[in-house]
């Protein structure tokens, strides 16, 4: 699964993702990346894509999950897309975020995510496993 | 703090010992996307077009599980999923079931754009996409030899099976929820 999250300097955020699913998977099924709310959303508080195992991702409703916990609990964006991260089984998924401040967040609790960021501030990374 | 950017190329059971040939490609191309969003950024681009922008780029790449690449259904056959979200206007767009367009993250965002509707899926989403006259091509443009190959070993073990998770060997025990995903 491939996504990209976004803000702008108008302070515009989007998402998008796309995906071939799971290897083996049964014909016909449905995984989380069009479900918006599941493995793709986007509001004036962030912008959210996840990738790993659809049926974990569409269960626990994740990138809506995120911008729930900023927008009603007041919550970071780091800490709420670690919050919702940390509530879904291991090995199951991982999200890049990013919030309308150009505060970025890439957990994930499998053993690594292929990921990349910019920041206008300068700030960039690409790495794989959690300590890259 | 200005403009933002991050993107994924999949997550699972990625080893360490990924060999040099496996993990350059890939992240090459994560830096080459990277580049190409924050170049949009800083050409004024909105953040709507840049995501669609990169995700079409990173479909492009046979290394990615979207678009070329896209791995295999149990049938041996492809069926690629997308969609896009504006947070500004809650606008989104979505599609599943494609088997013949090239950029599904596109087809998505005519969904958003062209229609009344959010989610098109199968036969309806390539009907739409042949009258938005969007790019298509024949479905073995998707699949390679790699991902053919993954899908006999997933077989062999009985496995659905998550980005870069390695195949396990024989059965898989009844309770085990990765057996249905």
């Amino acid at each position: 699964t491939v996504g990209c999250v976004a803000v702008d300097a108008s302070r515009n955020l989007a998402s998008a993702t796309s995906t071939g699913g799971m290897v083996n998977k049964m014909a016909g099924r449905i995984g989380d990346t069009p479900v918006i709310g599941a493995g793709t959303y986007a509001n004036a508080l962030c912008a959210v894509s996840a990738t790993g195992k659809g049926e974990a991702i569409i269960r626990h409703t994740v990138a809506r999950d995120v911008a729930a916990l900023m927008e009603h609990q007041g919550l970071t964006l780091r800490d709420a897309a670690e919050h919702v991260v940390a509530g879904v089984p291991r090995g199951n998924f991982g999200l890049v975020a990013v919030s309308v401040s150009g505060e970025i967040s890439m957990p994930h609790n499998t053993t690594g995510m292929f990921r990349a960021c910019a920041t206008e501030g300068g700030y960039s990374e690409v790495g794989i496993w959690p300590d890259d | 703090m200005g403009w933002a950017i991050a993107l994924h190329g999949g997550a699972g059971d990625i080893p360490r010992s990924l060999p040099p040939e496996r993990r350059e490609p890939r992240l090459a191309t994560l830096r080459r996307c990277l580049d190409l969003g924050v170049a949009a950024l800083q050409a004024g681009r909105t953040a709507l077009d840049v995501v669609e922008l990169v995700v079409r780029e990173l479909e492009n790449c046979p290394h990615f599980n979207a678009g070329r690449g896209s791995v295999l259904t149990t049938d041996g056959t492809v069926e690629m999923e997308a969609s896009i979200m504006d947070g500004t206007t809650m606008g989104c767009g979505a599609v599943s079931g494609v088997s013949t367009v090239v950029n599904a993250i596109s087809l998505a965002r005519l969904v958003m754009d062209k229609t009344p509707h959010i989610y098109l899926a199968f036969q309806g989403a390539e009907a739409f996409a042949r009258d938005q006259g969007v790019e298509t091509v024949d479905p073995s443009h998707f699949i390679t030899e790699e991902n053919i190959d993954r899908l006999r070993q997933a077989k062999q073990a009985n496995r659905v099976q998550i980005d870069y998770t390695q195949p396990m060997e024989g059965q898989p025990p009844k309770d085990d929820n990765s057996r249905t995903g």
